[in-house]
């Protein structure tokens, strides 16, 4: 799952680099990403609260992290009129203190599921459909997830 | 050929399932 959705977050024009899971641990790139998919509600005073000179630190790696769940978690709660599953809630610490990518790919779909219900979710399912064969499956599956765990 | 029967088959799916993505209604409560 995880790999799969980086190839898919690699779509996005973002600043900062997303090519394999360390990349990903600090929040920068998903927040970019977020940015992207709907900048009215993840504005440019919400990104400004990322910090992006985090080096090592797990803390701001955290507080990092914390900040995109909860911006998701508003995103889906109050935009998309849905409470997200307990189930697929990622636990941050295993994120930004061991890298973990199976915790990673759990932020990385709920992601996904902002994005393919988004105002502009055309555009990004159209580029989902792009994808490798095997990148779409994984892609679909995912979804299929989130909707089968869908708490209006 | 079964095999490339099995890929239509799977594009088949992905294009379904991406298609009836798009055609449903965005999630927003307004």
């Amino acid at each position: 799952l995880c790999d799969s959705l980086i190839l898919w977050l690699q779509t996005f024009n973002t600043a900062e680099s997303c090519k394999d899971v360390q990349d990903l641990t600090n929040g920068v790139a998903m927040a970019q990403v977020l940015h992207e998919i709907d900048a009215a509600w993840f504005d440019d005073a919400w990104l400004s609260r990322i910090k992006e000179d985090v080096g090592d630190n797990w803390r701001i790696k955290a507080s990092n992290l914390k900040k995109v769940l909860q911006g998701i978690m508003d995103y889906y709660h109050e935009f998309l009129g849905q409470q997200i599953s307990e189930d697929l809630l990622p636990d941050l610490s295993q994120i930004s203190e061991h890298s973990d990518p199976v915790e990673l790919g759990r932020l990385l779909q709920l992601i996904l599921g902002c994005a393919v219900n988004c105002e502009k979710k055309q555009e990004h399912i159209q580029v989902i459909m792009t994808l490798e064969e095997s990148v779409q499956h994984v892609v679909m599956a995912a979804i299929q997830e989130l909707m089968s765990k869908e708490i209006a | 050929d079964p095999s490339m029967k099995a890929g239509a088959t799977s594009e088949g799916v992905l294009a379904n399932f991406f298609n009836s993505l798009l055609s449903k209604k965005t999630g927003s409560p307004g």
